[in-house]
């Protein structure tokens, strides 16, 4: 089992950096083993560098950067072993629109072997969708449902 | 495995019955703030095995039941069933030419006295035939497949060792 | 002291009702001493009902809902005692439009007092503003600002 | 009182000198994920006189200097001006036609050495002196004037005790 979970780190390692630099468009990431001879119960370091910036701290990038070097992990991770399901709750609220759009494609293509339920007010992470669903309480208090259309959302969002 | 619907009934804000079927590929839900969207993830973390009543936002399990509104009086139970496809000899969903695939309806109820119940295909069974039947498709609860903002950013400030499930969940 | 504090309280209290209802458009809030007899050092409890909703624990409210009611207990305080400065970083980033625009319009009112700078990714936000600063990093890493109109915000915000 | 100017040199990455002019009203800031917005609020915090590195988002005070970039050298100083208008008898912003308002420039500088520096009006002083002033303005790091999404949501998180800021600050 040592040696499954030395290959699950590395795979995850590689597959960090590279989605990490689709989503940033460049950059660099790692996850480095804090005990190298102890991959059983050794904690898990990130390093993060977006692209054109100095190494640092990982605590100093913006919350957008931080969201999104999560992502990049989880989707990563993602990539190695496909759920049958993903559900996101507002993933895509600290970021612009560029990052919006980067996130967007990946989870278009993620979305071939996976499931994504994905709630969101930003009317660009809705573009992606194949099926909308649209909360409201009429009655206050009450939740209930409708399946929309994107031309639909305008009523349901306000 | 395909997860086909979710059902929610007197769950949380959802007093009425509501089926959502679920395709393929991207599903949206949008709405205006405290419309009950995130009660929806709730209801698949419940469906899923959810302990901790904290995780559902509530100070005990019992406050997942609707709790009644200016119009509407409290339900006496909730309920969530959740209908999957699973798909024998294979972990992608391709519909190959072998078997027809299984259909599983897996339910969940808890009722204002406290009683909970569990079915699969509506006969009753314990929490764990339910987890069997989840470990094999992956579809687990503790699993990174549920994300909102609080996990997000919790990838990136918690402590070293509470990253480990990373790599083990590959593993 | 303890009269002050007592004065305190009961502003607070009926500002933060009153500030509630026009943020959230109805409903009630309340804001309870733990121990009534003990001003100097009891706990403060948030009772907080959006309008047609049942009375619950504060925990179960929606993350919209959440940022809404702490919006209106900071802003009630505000306009007991007027802060010179006010800066919110990304306040908005949880609110649905309808939400955001009850949210600028207290802004608007209470900037009359006091100097506001808003962090925001969001257009509608924006749209308040009687002075655009857009901040970018043409050289990676390096941060320069512009004043801008606010029909230059698209170069910026992409 | 009120709020003329705010100046970063060396801080963050804000690498080279810049001059926020600041309006009455309301002043938004945009920008792409990372470009600085947030940095010009840790500005803020620090010229104030925030002592937790924790709080700006570093493990020591040093972090806040600029520490280089892809195409630019590392600076040796942090520097943060924070230029102010002091109403006299009044603390709303009138222009009253009493006396005229004195100008006053607050400065922070930390040398990568660890060296600090505490300037008012570009004469050396004791942070204490800054405090002193600030206090009389209301202008309080501790206040409840800069907000983020983190200190709004802990205000509904928070235990009760925590709270007490909110009468103690009106009272
Ligand atoms: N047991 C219950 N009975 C009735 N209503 C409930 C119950 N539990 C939660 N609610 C209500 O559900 C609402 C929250 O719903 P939810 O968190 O799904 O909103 P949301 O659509 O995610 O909103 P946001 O966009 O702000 O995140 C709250 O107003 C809460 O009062
Ligand atoms: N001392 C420093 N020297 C150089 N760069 C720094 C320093 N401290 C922080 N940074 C950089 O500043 C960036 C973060 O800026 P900031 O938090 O202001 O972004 P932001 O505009 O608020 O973004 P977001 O919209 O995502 O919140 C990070 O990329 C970080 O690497
Ligand atoms: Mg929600
Ligand atoms: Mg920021």
């Amino acid at each position: 089992t040592k040696r499954r979970l030395r290959e699950a780190y590395n795979l995850l390692k590689e597959k960090f950096d590279e989605v990490f630099k689709t989503l940033f468009g460049g950059g660099k990431a790692d996850l480095i083993l804090q005990d190298e001879d102890n991959i059983l119960e050794s904690g898990i370091d990130i390093f993060a560098q977006p692209p054109g910036k100095k190494n640092q701290n990982l605590n100093q990038l913006s919350g957008g950067e931080k969201a999104l070097t999560s992502l990049a992990l989880l989707f990563a991770g993602f990539l190695i072993k496909p759920s049958p399901l993903c559900i996101l709750d507002e993933a895509d609220a600290p970021l612009d629109e560029t990052n919006i759009e980067r996130f967007s494609t990946m989870i278009k293509n993620l979305s071939k072997n996976t499931q994504f339920i994905i709630i969101t007010h930003n009317r660009l992470t809705m573009q992606i969708a194949d099926y909308i669903y649209g909360v409201t309480m009429e009655e206050p208090g009450v939740s209930k449902y409708l399946a929309l259309q994107f031309s639909d959302v305008e009523n349901t969002v306000n | 495995m395909k997860i086909k619907q979710i059902d929610l009934i007197g769950f949380k804000s959802f007093a009425e019955k509501a089926s959502f079927p679920l395709h393929n590929g991207i599903t949206c839900i949008v709405g205006p703030n405290g419309c009950g969207k995130s009660n929806i993830v709730d209801a698949f973390r419940w469906v899923l095995g959810e302990q901790s009543a904290k995780t559902l936002r509530g100070d005990k399990m019992e406050e997942v039941i609707f709790q009644g509104s200016a119009t509407k009086k409290p339900k006496a139970m909730a309920e969530v069933s959740l209908e999957i496809l699973l798909y024998p000899n294979s972990d992608t969903k391709s519909n190959g030419d072998d078997k027809e695939p299984d259909k599983i309806i897996l339910t969940r109820r808890l009722y204002r006295s406290g009683e909970s119940e569990y079915l699969i295909n509506k006969k009753s069974c314990r929490l764990k035939d339910i987890r069997d039947i989840l470990l094999d498709t992956g579809l687990d609860v503790k699993s990174y497949s549920i994300l909102d903002q609080q996990r997000i950013s919790d990838i990136v400030n918690s402590k070293p060792h509470e990253r480990r499930f990373l790599i083990e969940e590959i593993a």
